[in-house]
């Protein structure tokens, strides 16, 4: 932020940019410091150090979503259905979710439903193997409801803590793609009402505005529990979560910082905003 | 959209009379919303407003009866221009085989795009080598080895064990051997600030000097896209770029970012997930979809 401590038209400007070079959009850019304008000639702020501490803490408060819950129970067993476009991060994140928990002591299954993407079973099938887990898949082009329909008999056989599902990357705007992932939470809400389903959309911190239509569609086609966001260890800020918090409510619960197991984050309102603005 | 928006700032503005150069500006505010919303970098529109501004006012739009059009006109001719010519080939080496390199980052489409470029190549006459070089990812090596199996295109593989650069230099001489006249490597996605990886792809073009490295963007990429453009531009001598998954509903502003900062032509577009799903660069098409 701008060297001087007054609060002039510049020091606004200057903060509108570094949030729409942050990926947070134009609308809730504006909308954000107009309203931090008016707080300060309200307050009596003078200092820019105080007004971009309180436009930190309006962000991190927008951030933290009462209802968000940790993904895990330990009173029934949880399935993870992890979802999102194209090379956003699904299969690397799952293999980071089940190492983690795996590591908490819960048993985990795997279920390899992308049945579609060159070699998608063998990439989750390394991971599987890597943390010797068990793992469901079916030959390439299988049906995936059918993969997840046997992961399900698995867990429940084989009294499991947690299953992840690992679905195909597809595109909001591909209708059949959308029903299909539809169907597949359908079946699993159907067949193992008893568990506690967390429904995944997996976005990556190097998307721009086009994030925020991913998640209303996704939002509106299956009931999400969750958001992770990855890939901020590049320097993209990913500061699209802030309109799509604000718009589609789903909270963040991880972040993604790096491609290796360990490169997992629960997510931190203050944490991330602090970044943002660094 | 757009031309609306401009019209009716434009018809705001005519009701004070004669058009300033201050009215050419607001009126210019809507064009520049538009990029900003559609993911062109914050600096690529600052400059290309200015750019435009200079001419809409250099051409006297101030004086036109018809103002609004003659702006949009404008801005679209600018964004085509600037979108760059259509030369979506891969021009031949002056000795075989042409070497080609696709980098980018982590899930931008580099390895589908290879095994594309493999196919759009043999269709044309060409006999190409896909080259497995990313030893890193989990099952990145069987994934071009199906795509390959699936077009009939031979895969040059080493496995997981070798670097990368030995891969290459390996697969050149096979593909001599084999008369093979263009190889086309997949290189592990890495991030622009990653310094080793990135050494290692300044190693590569150091050892095997490839006629072409095409630098693989997401059309959804945001703000971010003018760094890394630029991050690969300067390590690396690029010489062009390719837009993957425009089969999506982005606006795709993250091609101009691109294209402004590195000065490289767009060569190709992905439009699907499948093999046959690759176009031909359209700028005059890609304006219209930035501008909304
Ligand atoms: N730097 C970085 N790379 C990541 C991160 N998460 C995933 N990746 C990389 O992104 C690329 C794509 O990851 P995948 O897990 O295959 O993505 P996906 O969403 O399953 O892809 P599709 O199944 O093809 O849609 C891989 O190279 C991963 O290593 C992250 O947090 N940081
Ligand atoms: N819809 C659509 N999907 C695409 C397109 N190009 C690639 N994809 C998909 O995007 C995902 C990532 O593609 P990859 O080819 O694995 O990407 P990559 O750059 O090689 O990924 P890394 O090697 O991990 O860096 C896969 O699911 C592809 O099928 C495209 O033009 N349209
Ligand atoms: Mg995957
Ligand atoms: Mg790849």
């Amino acid at each position: 932020i701008s060297g001087s401590s007054g609060l002039d038209a510049d020091f606004f400007a200057e903060m509108e940019e570094i949030l729409i070079m942050a990926d947070v959009g134009v609308e809730t850019s504006l909308a954000l410091v107009d309203n931090i304008r008016r707080e300060a000639q309200v307050g009596k702020i003078h200092s820019g150090e105080e007004v971009l501490d309180l436009l930190k803490k309006q962000i991190a408060k927008s951030l933290t979503i009462e209802k968000s819950q940790p993904v895990e129970r330990t009173d029934k067993p949880t399935i993870l259905l992890v979802v999102g476009v194209n090379g956003v991060g699904k299969t690397t994140t799952i293999a980071k979710l089940a190492n983690k928990f795996n590591k908490e002591g819960k048993r985990v299954l795997l279920a390899a439903a992308d049945t579609f993407r060159a070699a998608a079973i063998d990439q989750l099938n390394t991971w599987a193997q890597r943390l010797n887990l068990d793992i469901i898949s079916h030959q390439p082009g299988a049906d995936p409801a059918a993969v997840v329909f046997d992961a399900l008999q698995a867990l429940r056989a084989r009294r499991l803590d947690m299953l992840i599902v690992d679905t195909a990357g597809r595109l909001h705007t591909k209708v059949n793609l959308m029903a299909e992932l539809e169907k597949i939470q359908r079946i699993i809400t159907r067949e193992y009402p008893e568990a506690s389903l967390e429904t995944l959309l997996v976005l990556d911190a190097t998307t721009g505005q086009n994030a925020l239509a991913q998640a209303r569609v996704f939002q509106q086609t299956l009931n999400l529990s969750g958001i992770v966001l990855t890939k901020l260890d590049g320097t993209a800020k990913g500061g699209i979560i802030i309109p799509i918090s604000r718009e589609v409510g789903v909270p963040v619960k991880y972040i993604g910082i790096g491609e290796g197991l360990e490169d997992l984050h629960r997510f931190s309102p203050t944490a991330f905003v602090t970044a943002l603005f660094a | 959209g757009l031309t609306a928006k401009i019209q009716a700032a434009m018809k705001k503005l005519r009701g004070k009379g004669k058009l300033s150069e201050a009215d050419v500006k607001s009126a210019l505010r809507e064009v520049r919303l538009a990029l900003l919303e559609a993911d062109v970098s914050y600096k690529v529109v600052r400059d290309f407003i200015t750019q435009v501004q200079e001419r809409a006012i250099g051409q006297g739009v101030m004086q036109s009866l018809t103002p609004g059009q003659q702006v949009i006109k404008i801005v679209h001719e600018e964004l085509t221009n600037l979108m760059g010519g259509a030369a979506s080939k891969l021009e031949p080496a002056p000795q075989p085989p042409t070497v080609v390199v696709l980098v980018g980052l982590q899930g931008s489409g580099k390895t589908t795009t290879c095994a594309k470029l493999a196919r759009h190549l043999r269709q044309n006459g060409r006999s190409p080598l896909l080259v497995a070089a990313d030893v890193y990812r989990p099952a990145a090596i069987k994934q071009l080895q199906v795509l390959g199996q699936e077009m009939q295109i031979p895969v040059f593989a080493m496995g997981e064990k070798h670097n990368p650069v030995d891969i290459a230099q390996g697969a050149i001489e096979h593909a001599l051997s084999q008369g093979k006249d263009y190889v086309l490597i997949d290189t592990a996605g890495r991030l622009h600030v990653d310094e080793g990886l990135m050494e290692e792809l300044i190693r590569l073009e150091n050892n095997i000097k490839p006629q072409h490295i095409l630098l693989v963007v997401d059309a959804m990429a945001g703000q971010d896209a003018i760094t890394v453009a630029k991050a690969f531009r300067e390590k690396l001598t690029l010489s062009g770029l390719i837009l993957t998954k425009l089969d999506g509903d982005t606006r795709g502003g993250a091609a101009l970012s691109a294209r402004a900062v590195t000065g490289c032509p767009i060569k190709f577009v992905g439009v699907g997930e499948k093999l046959d799903a690759l176009e031909p660069f359209h700028p005059e098409r890609m304006a219209s979809r930035i501008l909304g």
